[in-house]
């Protein structure tokens, strides 16, 4: 059940270009079934190294050259992703190295590397073939040394050296549970070739790379997209559906870089959480994670050192979408602790206005989430409905935060983000500054018309008792 | 929904995560555009790739080609004002209003609903054992004033919420609901008038639940809206 994608590395939305007119590439081949099978034609020919795949025209056009060859260069492009073969553009090697085609050349004492096509100053009996694929003077395992890819060198007194590269399981640890592990390894502990997560078989699975654009779901790679306690993959052996992987752990056991820990709030999905709170949102006290029981589950905290799985305490092991815990009430599993607040993510407010800003004068020109604001004399990103010349009064200069409409929630700015048109400033009201309240009597009420629900038959209740 | 029963509320919407399981409500106050509450979502930037609504469905999980069933990818996410809890979703594109689908009204911005004035709010939440998990549920509340709801919650209830009164049984929001409507019946139109938020226990007997006042950020809707 091994594809034969297996070998290739994706760059989706990439073309390869070739810089010199005179080389051309191969033709487009159309009608190719998919990318496997272009696969299946470029993976056997030693002149193969890439290919391009054209996904609404299922053309193929096979490549002799990678993005590390000379004279290329990777765009951007709407109609195709580019395949690499993984022993050109990998930067580790697996197992000896025998396969590695990288461009290497320098041995592990920094000693240049002796081209293999000259026999000086080192005389040698390796002839350059496609086979062999010793090329220029890149490093290379020939005589599978387990060592290593080796190369002679162009220092007389030394005949060869190692070149040092890493194997792919050395040359990236795992912190914590490995949820942002990027490495190159595709076997599992058992030797077991991993499955590409963009295949659906031999196991389907949920974890879609598109759909999962943080969890770096590259190629076949081991991956730890569930928050299992250690890196895995769905593997190409059909009887055995998915299998950890065995790599090196990172030193102490640290948090992830990218967390805060938080104690009275949550941010973002909660993984930082440190606090003590013990209840699920519905008020069900939550199990001890370190009990089996009402319900059996795989989260002991020896194997989450890091997620602080302490007590019963709501946390994020596994990247939910926010704190959660097993209860101890037998018919529900688990719950989310959505009592917690959420911390507020805006960036300090650096002035502050009264009433509703409508007067506020001041230079502040960043939204709240420390977006630049756009001139208000600008078009773009954004053509604005009030500009100095619509709106004399609320004098709109450079890229102030002003509140030209009386927005009720402050002084606001069109933003430089093609994604958010406008948004509040870090701005806060004046500590003196005492709204009117809205409690006082309230004001006459006119609806349109909307609002209206047709009480469906399917739901009208009989009224015959 | 704690308690409550089965019922219809055209203008309700399921959140889906990318695995199309419901994680929270939401509420159609434009063809384009649900209002939800910020609780639902990690943070402002979340990549929304594979998140939908549903709606025309009374099924927490409608079978495949449900007559009336609308699933609707979500293209866009826009955060309400500091402290409002609240999410403006805007849709791939419009949905079909018809009998199974409709708009809520918003309120008038600064309107504050009367104390007494019947409301329902709607979900596919938590039951807590209270049947009909798998349908969508509606419960009935009486509106209280700020003042009133103050003494239980020893004046933590700020102006931009509102509160329903504690009712003996349990009944309420839970988990799930989270980013539905409190609809309220006014001038013979169901008005958007809160927001289902967390508190700090769903459904507590004889406690009031406090909700987000949607008015006091309408003139935001429409603004962003109009943007």
């Amino acid at each position: 059940q091994r594809s034969p994608l297996n070998d290739f590395q994706v760059l989706r939305g990439t073309e390869l270009q070739h810089l010199r007119h005179a080389v051309v590439p191969g033709t487009w081949q159309e009608d190719v079934a998919d990318a496997e099978e272009c696969a299946r034609r470029c993976g056997p020919l030693l002149d193969c190294r890439a290919f391009h795949y054209n996904v609404s025209s299922r053309g193929c056009q096979l490549l002799p050259w990678t993005q590390h060859s000379p004279h290329t260069q990777l765009q951007r492009s709407g109609r195709c992703d580019l395949f690499q073969k993984k022993d050109y553009v990998r930067t580790c090697i697996m197992d000896n190295g025998a396969g590695y085609r990288g461009t290497v050349a320098m041995t592990v004492g920094g000693l240049p590397c002796q081209a293999w096509s000259h026999k000086f100053p080192n005389d040698h009996k390796y002839t350059p073939t496609l086979q062999n694929g010793l090329e220029e003077n890149f490093c290379r395992n020939p005589d599978r040394d387990p060592g290593g890819p080796w190369c002679y060198t162009t220092d007389p007194t030394e005949r060869f050296q190692s070149c040092g590269i890493k194997s792919c399981r050395e040359a990236a640890c795992v912190r914590c549970n490995g949820e942002d592990y990027r490495g190159a390894v595709d076997r599992t502990e058992s030797g077991r070739e991993c499955q590409r997560w963009d295949l659906q078989h031999p196991h389907p699975h949920p974890f879609q790379p598109s759909k999962f654009l943080d969890q770096g779901l590259d190629d076949n790679y081991c991956r730890n997209p569930d928050g299992s306690e250690r890196p895995w993959c769905y593997t190409t052996d059909p009887q055995h559906e998915r299998e950890f992987c065995d790599l090196p752990r990172c030193g102490s056991e640290t948090r992830p870089r990218h967390e805060a820990t938080t104690l009275n709030c949550f941010r973002g999905k909660g993984e930082g959480y440190r606090g003590t709170a013990n209840t699920t949102a519905a008020g069900v006290p939550c199990q001890r994670w370190d009990a089996q029981s009402p319900h059996q589950h795989r989260f002991a905290p020896e194997k989450y050192a890091c997620k602080d799985l302490r007590e019963n305490f709501c946390r994020n092991p596994d990247g939910s979408e926010a704190p959660w815990c097993f209860t101890s009430r037998p018919g529900m599993r688990v719950a989310f602790c959505y009592q917690i607040r959420r911390c507020a993510d805006d960036v300090r407010p650096e002035d502050c206005y009264h009433g509703v800003g409508e007067r506020y004068r001041g230079s502040v020109s960043k939204t709240r989430k420390g977006i630049p604001c756009q001139r208000w004399d600008a078009e773009t990103p954004h053509k604005p409905q009030f500009t100095p010349t619509s709106a004399p009064q609320a004098h709109l200069e450079e890229n102030f935060c002003r509140n030209p409409d009386g927005d009720s929630h402050g002084p606001w700015c069109y933003t430089m983000d093609p994604g958010t048109p406008f948004d509040y400033c870090t701005l806060q009201r004046c500590g003196d500054d005492r709204p009117s309240s809205i409690l006082d009597p309230p004001d006459q009420v006119l609806f349109e018309k909307c609002g209206k629900r047709v009480d469906r038959p399917d739901l009208k209740r009989s009224k015959l008792r | 929904m704690v308690g409550g029963q089965p019922g219809n509320s055209p203008w309700t919407v399921s959140l889906r995560n990318r695995q199309g399981q419901h994680f929270c409500g939401g509420s159609l106050v434009k063809e384009q555009w649900v209002l939800t509450a910020r609780q639902c979502f990690s943070s402002c930037h979340v990549p929304l790739l594979g998140y939908e609504v549903w709606l025309g469905t009374l099924f927490q999980n409608p079978q495949p080609g449900e007559p009336g069933l609308q699933r609707v990818a979500v293209a866009k996410m826009v955060c309400g004002p500091s402290g409002s809890q609240l999410v403006l979703l805007k849709l791939e594109r419009p949905v079909t209003l018809n009998q199974r689908v409709a708009l809520i009204c918003l309120p008038p911005e600064r309107y504050v609903v009367p104390p007494g004035t019947k409301c329902e709010i709607a979900g596919w939440g938590e039951t807590r054992g209270t049947g009909n998990d798998t349908v969508l549920k509606v419960a009935s509340l009486n509106v209280i004033s700020n003042q009133e709801c103050n003494i239980k919650h020893r004046g933590r209830v700020k102006e931009s919420e509102m509160c329903t009164g504690g009712l003996l049984g349990s009944v309420g929001a839970c988990e799930g609901d989270y980013g539905g409507p409190l609809a309220c019946f006014t001038h013979n139109c169901w008005v958007l008038e809160g927001i289902i938020i967390p508190n700090r226990v769903c459904a507590r007997p004889g406690w009031p639940a406090i909700f987000m006042r949607v008015s006091v950020f309408t003139d935001w809707i429409h603004k962003v809206v109009r943007l």
